[in-house]
């Protein structure tokens, strides 16, 4: 569209399901204020803690190459849910932009 | 001029 905004570079984290739990908190979806999941908080002692690389505020673009874009927050917050319930793989890559 | 936000804000979800 032309206009000046700048595009922050995404970032993929590989988190290790070294743990029960995941451990973060989303908020947003499609039709809410944050149209893309955001992580709100981040649990100590979970997976996505022990990873050391994600980070409250981040928004959340991809799952395992899933695109959480146009998706509402329980679909998306479904999609991550699964993705760490699965046994196929010991690990969820998550592509997720820093805001500013 | 004042930006209003008319989308509701998002339920929050622990995963």
């Amino acid at each position: 569209n032309g206009s000046p905004v700048p595009v922050p570079t995404p970032n993929l984290i590989r988190v290790v399901k070294n743990s029960n739990t995941l451990g973060i908190a989303i908020e947003g979806g499609a039709n809410t204020r944050q149209p893309l999941p955001r992580i709100v908080t981040i649990q100590k002692g979970g997976s996505a803690h022990n990873c050391g690389q994600l980070k409250v505020g981040q928004i959340i673009l991809e799952v395992n190459g899933i695109s959480l874009r146009g998706r509402e927050h329980k679909d998306a917050a479904k999609i991550i849910a699964e993705a760490f319930k699965t046994k196929e793989k010991d690990h969820i890559d998550f592509l997720v932009v820093d805001p500013g | 001029r004042e930006k209003r936000l008319t989308l509701p804000p998002s339920e929050i979800t622990l995963l």
